[in-house]
């Protein structure tokens, strides 16, 4: 075993290196390769390609297990969507990617403008409205978020509204004021419609390295996340910590974004990341 | 922190003379798992461990302390050097106005940046400084800029119907007449691999020929830091860096992978949304974070 092993290092080297340029953690490469090499010791697999795909398949069924990659839209409506995040992932453009999505399905929306406090938030999120034509509801700059998420969700079940995207200020996960503040917004949503939001979806920005995962552990503690956004997947970077999160946290992608037009968002599809992965 | 990591091998060694080879493997090992949650580039890391290891080699191990803390202190004084330099602060123009502009990805913070680059100059300096507002892309990007700089007192150009260059090169011409002292250009993010974006931004840099530019990176981006910040020298070479979101608890390994690859210097950071989140960059306090 130890002959396998070290005859094949510079290959099993290699291929170390690789899942941590992909921003793979460590500790996770660590125990993919480890089981790979056990299966390519066992069954006696020498060659490169085939141990990639065993590779492949040990990262896949790391995603894809307890699979729940749906969007969860109650019976009763308004569904309400909370979009997290720190600051410039991309939550108000997957917002409206979303709104668009939904949109075409033939679904009302309602954009909830609950970033109160950044430049020009607001006006940002009301480009969006008007290019889908959609609701939109906003208070004043330096409002209580909270305030705006009440009327939002009063508004949506006023007009019929099916679901309800949520755009939040950027916000460290360290930041421990800005963090109940998201709380506190997690508890006018269930107020107003006697459950817990249907989605808390945070969003990550693909360029992001090994703080991935800091920002899933810190957001997941304080708002019990349903899932996460994967944004900038046009990037050079590949993502690869959402596979340390997915394996270390349990919290799946729901959702990818790959570019900056209304219609470059998807739903995430495991076997595809995985072969950008090692493309 | 690295010294925590190294605290279990410190008690394991008995010897207090020279670390045995074993010994310095198992420390080098720990310092690579620490540079790589810290997000350093995994080959920055190889080489700087090569370093290491000839330095924790050849040097005499003092009597004072042990050989582990001996590869502690090297490795400090390592990653300071391969930061690179304190911060030199801005060069200003000799004649004319000093023109500056950024460059980065989508949501880098090169809009708040500016802002920031802008109150500092300004407080420190007391010179007029102006911003030409050339994202023409990103939705309510002006407003965005227009709204801070009311703060700060600073004026805004832009002209709408036109095309980033031709905003740029109207808006330094502008701020030239009114006497700006000092003229910052905002661009839209980009990805280096985008070829008409990364053109957009040469012949910017062609039309309005900038004393300064600055490409601002991220401070929490993982592994492709290096790739980033060497595209963008390639097609439109710049002076220095601008590091932000330095207020998360990110560890910022990707500081040492760019300077060590690029070899350009990180001049400023940004710590906060703040107006006055924005300082010169020192190496010392990187190090001791990269660190741990
Ligand atoms: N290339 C690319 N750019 C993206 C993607 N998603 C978002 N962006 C860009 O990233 C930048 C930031 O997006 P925003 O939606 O404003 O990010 P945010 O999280 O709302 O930012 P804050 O509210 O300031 O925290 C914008 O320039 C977007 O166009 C993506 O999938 N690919
Ligand atoms: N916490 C924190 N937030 C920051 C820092 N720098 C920028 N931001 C925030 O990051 C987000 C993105 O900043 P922008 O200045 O809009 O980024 P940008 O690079 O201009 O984005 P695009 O123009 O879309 O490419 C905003 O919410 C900023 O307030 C920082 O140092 N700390
Ligand atoms: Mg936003
Ligand atoms: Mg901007």
């Amino acid at each position: 075993w130890n002959k396998f092993k070290n005859d094949n290092r510079l290959f099993w080297d290699e291929l170390e290196e690789q899942m941590i340029a992909g921003d793979i953690s460590i500790d996770t490469t660590a125990m993919i390769l480890d089981e790979v090499k056990k299966n390519a010791y066992s069954e006696n697999i020498n060659d490169p390609e085939r141990i990639e795909t065993l590779i492949k398949s040990e990262i896949i069924k790391i995603l894809e297990i307890n699979k729940n990659t749906e969007l969860n839209i109650p019976h009763e409506p308004p569904a309400v969507f909370l979009i997290v995040g720190v600051n410039g992932t991309g939550k108000t453009s997957s917002v409206a990617k979303l709104a668009s999505m939904f949109k075409k399905d033939g679904k009302k929306v309602l954009l909830s403008a609950a970033d109160t406090y950044r430049a020009a938030a607001v006006e940002q999120l009301q480009h969006y409205a008007e290019k889908l034509n959609l609701d939109i509801v906003y208070h004043q700059k330096f409002s209580d978020p909270g305030a705006v998420v009440y009327d939002s969700i009063e508004k949506a079940k006023a007009k019929g509204i099916d679901i309800v995207l949520i755009d939040t200020a950027g916000r460290m996960q360290t930041s421990h004021n800005l963090m109940e503040e998201l709380k506190k917004i997690k508890k006018v949503i269930s107020g107003r419609i006697n459950r817990d939001a249907d989605e808390i979806l945070l969003v990550i920005d693909s360029t992001t390295g090994q703080n991935a995962k800091k920002q899933v552990e810190l957001f997941n503690k304080s708002l019990n996340l349903t899932g996460i956004i994967l944004t900038k997947t046009d990037s050079t970077s590949k993502g690869g910590i959402v596979i340390t999160i997915k394996n270390d946290l349990k919290v799946p992608v729901k959702l990818i974004t790959s570019g900056e037009k209304l219609d470059d968002m998807s739903y995430f599809d495991a076997v595809k990341f995985t072969d950008l992965l090692f493309s | 922190t690295l010294t925590a990591r190294f605290e279990d091998l410190f008690y394991k060694i008995k010897n207090k003379g020279k670390l045995s080879p074993t010994d310095l493997d198992s420390a080098l090992r720990e310092i690579k798992l620490a540079l790589l949650e810290a997000d350093v580039n995994f080959k920055v890391v190889k080489e700087f461990l090569e370093n290491v290891k000839t330095k924790a080699t050849g040097e005499k191990i003092l009597e004072s302390i042990t050989p582990y803390q001996q590869v502690v202190k090297i490795v400090n004084e390592e990653i300071i050097k391969m930061l690179g330099p304190s911060s030199g602060g801005i060069s200003f123009s000799s004649s004319g106005p000093t023109i500056i502009m950024v460059m980065g990805l989508q949501g880098s913070g090169k809009t708040s940046s500016v802002i920031k680059l802008a109150n500092y100059i300004n407080s420190k300096f007391s010179r007029k400084v102006s911003i030409v507002a050339a994202d023409i892309y990103r939705p309510a990007a002006v407003q965005q800029l227009k709204d801070m700089a009311k703060n700060i007192n600073v004026d805004v150009f832009f002209q709408s119907g036109l095309d980033p260059v031709s905003i740029s090169s109207k808006g330094v011409e502008f701020f030239r007449k009114n006497g700006s002292d000092v003229i910052i250009i905002d661009t839209a993010g980009r990805l280096q691999i985008d070829r008409d974006m990364m053109d957009e931004i040469a012949n910017i840099r062609k039309k309005i020929n900038p004393h300064l530019i600055y490409l601002v990176l991220d401070a929490m981006t993982g592994q492709e830091a290096v790739n980033i910040a060497y595209g963008f020298n390639e097609k439109v070479e710049y002076d220095g860096i601008i590091m932000t979101k330095l207020d998360s608890d990110t560890r910022g390994g990707a500081a040492l992978s760019v300077y060590h690859v690029v070899k350009k210097p990180i001049e400023f950071i940004s710590t906060g949304e703040k107006i006055e989140d924005f300082d010169l960059f020192h190496p010392e306090r990187m190090a001791s974070r990269i660190l741990g």
